[in-house]
């Protein structure tokens, strides 16, 4: 059950699907399990959406896991999962975001690369799917938005960790997401979760002049990762891709603020300075813990700022 | 199962933008097969790259003869990955 979940270990896709229909059956009356499409192996994409009601209310995004070998994320993401189902009627903010939006959590978005890391190659990023005329095989899922498409920071080497793919959502993985966001029409933030470079961002990765939003979004930014350190301490850098980073044509968030949602925002989770992607399963629980209070802190201005 | 045996991970630092330039045709040496945990983006930022064990030789080699800074950011690959599969058949068998 959600209750006796071992939220402190990393678990494979199937336990995690498994556990996906246990919390909505623990919380009938507010999450539920849709399926968005199909990845390019044929596996479901399944997204929780957590809602009190109402159709096509203002919705929040949510998403980890994009790049497979990001493990913390998905393990992030089914702790947050759980601690929104627990939180709401318990904690204010939940509850009275809950009470006017939805919420939809996608967990494991590149599942076929996930898949692919627990049973061949730990470290694999991309997605699975074969390259016309190329031994090599996946898409980076997150240069191939339209967005800056085949931009700076992304390659046409379909060798690369950043191979952009052959166009704008050719992977399918990406695409659910578009049709997604595009066919419910209320989306009004999107916040996509990687690791681990401990960094909150927002648009553009693709240019370098900042949005309109810029100052409002640094502002929002730079709170959260104030109340993301106030838990144990960890520093977070923010800012906008381009200018915290690096240029990166083809992202989620930059394609999701192009198409109108305001509040786009990147995470990268923590490291210890040690481990990289292979952060140690006892880490779980402290960055999700810590995460927490930033997610809430976007949501609630979300919440607070209708547009 | 692809395996990791002596890979190694190195965080480097590049203090200039030459030295972002020069981290940038390291990877795109295929036959190097470097793998970029952290991408070389600013000087300053630090840069986490993983290299497979027959190459780090020439890797090192690589960084030193163009004066970067590096640390071993993890000593074998491999080993971390066996810790990380024995912490999840351990949490499958208590949960039994």
């Amino acid at each position: 059950s959600s209750r006796t979940f071992d939220f402190s270990s990393y678990h494979t896709i199937d336990e995690i699907y498994d556990w996906m229909d246990v919390l909505v059956e623990d919380h009938p009356n507010l999450v539920s399990k849709i399926q968005i499409g199909q990845s390019y192996e044929n596996r479901a994409l399944y997204v929780l959406k957590f809602s009190t009601g109402g159709w096509k209310r203002p919705a929040i995004w949510l998403d980890t896991g994009i790049h497979s070998r990001e493990w913390i994320t998905q393990a992030t993401g089914v702790w947050t999962a759980n601690k929104i189902a627990k939180e709401y009627g318990q904690d204010p903010s939940v509850t009275a975001i809950l009470d006017s939006m939805d919420i939809f959590l996608e967990i494991v978005t590149n599942p076929d690369g996930f898949a692919f890391t627990h049973s061949s190659n730990r470290l694999w990023r991309k997605t699975r799917s074969l390259n016309a005329g190329s031994r090599c095989v996946g898409v980076d899922p997150n240069r191939n938005w339209d967005a800056g498409f085949g931009g700076a920071g992304s390659s046409s080497n379909p060798c690369s960790e950043t191979y952009h793919g052959p166009h704008a959502h050719s992977e399918r993985e990406v695409r659910a997401i578009v049709d997604f966001i595009h066919a419910h029409g209320n989306v009004k933030s999107v916040i996509s979760i990687h690791s681990y470079s401990q960094m909150l961002l927002f648009p553009y990765g693709y240019r370098r002049e900042p949005t309109p939003d810029h100052q409002e979004m640094n502002e929002l930014a730079k709170k959260a990762v104030s109340d993301l350190a106030a838990v144990f301490g960890t520093k977070y850098t923010y800012g906008s891709i381009a200018n915290t980073i690096y240029m990166a044509g083809g992202t989620t968030i930059d394609w999701a603020y192009d198409n109108g949602v305001k509040y786009s925002f990147t995470l990268e989770l923590r490291d210890s300075g040690r481990y990289g992607f292979l952060l140690p399963s006892s880490q779980i629980v402290p960055t999700a813990t810590e995460t927490w209070p930033a997610l809430l802190d976007i949501m609630v201005h979300v919440l607070e700022h209708p547009y | 199962e692809q395996l990791f045996v002596g890979d190694q991970v190195l965080r480097v630092t590049a203090r200039k933008e030459e030295q972002i330039a020069l981290l940038r045709v390291l990877g795109e040496q295929e036959e190097l097969q470097v793998d970029f945990w952290r991408h070389p983006n600013s000087p300053g930022h630090p840069v986490d790259l993983r290299v497979p064990f027959l190459n780090l030789h020439g890797v090192k080699k690589f960084l030193e003869s163009h004066n970067f800074s590096y640390s071993i950011m993890i000593e074998d690959v491999q080993e971390l990955l066996d810790e990380e599969k024995e912490s999840m058949r351990r949490s499958r068998r208590v949960k039994r």
